[in-house]
């Protein structure tokens, strides 16, 4: 008790001290959350996703992951900051206990373990995960160039030592195939959310194409609804559209990939740069992007709840 | 450790087709070892360059030879770097 009261959501913290809090928010909430591991990283870390369930078997669930490119640091720590929201306001607030009475909710705070820890010791600029690729003294894939979907197309590179390197095949990182096995086993997830940072945006699917997908005109809308909400707190204005036209064409995403094999409300958060201050975001920001953040979240997360599928 | 001493990062607002194309080529150019941290996609959205010190100069001369206007929204990104080590520190005493 004592200890999650004084966890500072406010502040930036190494992967070590982000896994004992988990501890302590499933020991103060052992009702509603539990912590599976879903696997190991490349350097043998453990992947832990917080899941938040009253009960039920295999209940329609929603997905979120927080980190899958280290260096975004604010997208980790509104992940935590989400995860006790959620667990404190269950009970109290009437619609987050609706959903959780018939819906469970994924939590991966840390998508990219070794990626985060390197950032911490050695880089703080590093993206990619850590993994060594034979034939090259670079290190590291991006984890959203090796999803199943559009894999090695446009918007990704073959080059190891590039920043978005797609990796020698689908899922070869490890940090990925073990989301895919996750989800793929569960067999019932209804929403797929990733949260990146920065530039504030909320996109849909595709990034490997500028096609829309069937449900673009109800994603879009949902999409708008939920960055109204985000707005209406500090004025934090955020676009919303497709990867492939809002930003760039962008093959092997985690969005894409979920929503091509079946969950289809995926979406990509890129959190605020209010300040310019780009990845370096202050942590005195950390709580008012997290609670701007969760208006949009919150109201993704009520639309699924209500249009069942 | 990496250090990130003198780097800079640069804010680029595109203001045609022809600024984009330049930008992208730069993308491309692996000598000045930059690092897009916002890529150049749309005149709609900022592109935001981290700038090794040893490319300063060089980068901020191919940008004004071509009329690009930016502006350097980190100064010295290890003082960043730093602050924040230190605000994290200071945490964790707590």
């Amino acid at each position: 008790e004592r200890s999650t009261r004084s966890f500072n959501f406010g502040s930036y913290h190494p992967i070590e001290t982000i896994y004992s809090w988990m501890d302590t928010l499933v020991a103060q909430h052992p009702k509603l959350v539990t912590k599976q591991e879903i696997g190991r990283s490349y350097e043998n870390r453990p992947m832990y996703v917080l899941k938040f369930s009253t009960g039920g078997n295999n209940r329609p669930a929603i997905w979120m992951d927080t980190g899958i490119h280290s260096r975004e640091w604010v997208s980790q720590a509104t992940g935590v900051w989400t995860a006790n929201k959620i667990a404190t306001d269950y009970g109290t607030d009437a619609s987050l206990t609706s959903l959780l009475n018939t819906m469970d909710i994924y939590m991966l705070l840390l998508a990219n373990p070794d990626g985060y820890a390197y950032t911490h010791s050695n880089d703080r600029m590093w993206r990619k995960t850590r993994s060594k690729n034979s034939g090259s003294v670079c290190r590291g894939v991006d984890p959203n160039r090796n999803w199943n979907a559009g894999f090695g197309g446009p918007g990704a590179s073959r080059n190891p030592c590039s920043d978005s390197y797609h990796g020698p095949s689908a899922h070869s990182e490890i940090e990925v195939k073990n989301v895919v096995d996750l989800v793929r086993n569960h067999g019932n997830f209804k929403s797929f959310i990733s949260v990146h940072a920065y530039s504030q945006l909320l996109m849909y699917p595709y990034g490997y194409s500028c096609k829309s997908v069937p449900h673009q005109s109800e994603l879009d809308s949902v999409g708008r609804a939920a960055v109204q909400k985000l707005t209406s707190l500090y004025g934090t204005r955020y676009k919303v559209g497709s990867i492939c036209n809002i930003i760039y064409q962008a093959s092997g995403g985690s969005i894409d990939w979920s929503y091509d094999i079946g969950i289809k409300y995926s979406f990509a958060f890129e959190l605020r740069d209010t300040g310019r201050y780009g990845f370096i975001l202050p942590a005195n920001q950390i709580i008012p992007t997290a609670s701007e953040t969760w208006l949009a979240l919150k109201h993704v997360m009520e639309y699924v709840r209500d249009h069942p599928y | 450790e990496r250090l990130f001493v003198g780097e800079q990062v640069l804010r680029v607002n595109v203001e045609s087709e022809e600024q984009m194309q330049l930008l992208q080529a730069l993308e491309t150019q692996e000598e000045w070892e930059l690092d897009f941290w916002l890529h150049p996609v749309s005149t709609e959205l900022p592109v935001d360059i981290r700038v090794p010190r040893s490319s300063v100069s060089a980068v901020t001369e191919f940008l004004s030879a071509h009329g690009i206007p930016y502006s350097v929204i980190i100064n010295n990104l290890q003082e960043l770097l730093d602050e924040e080590k230190a605000e994290m520190m200071e945490n964790q005493m707590k």
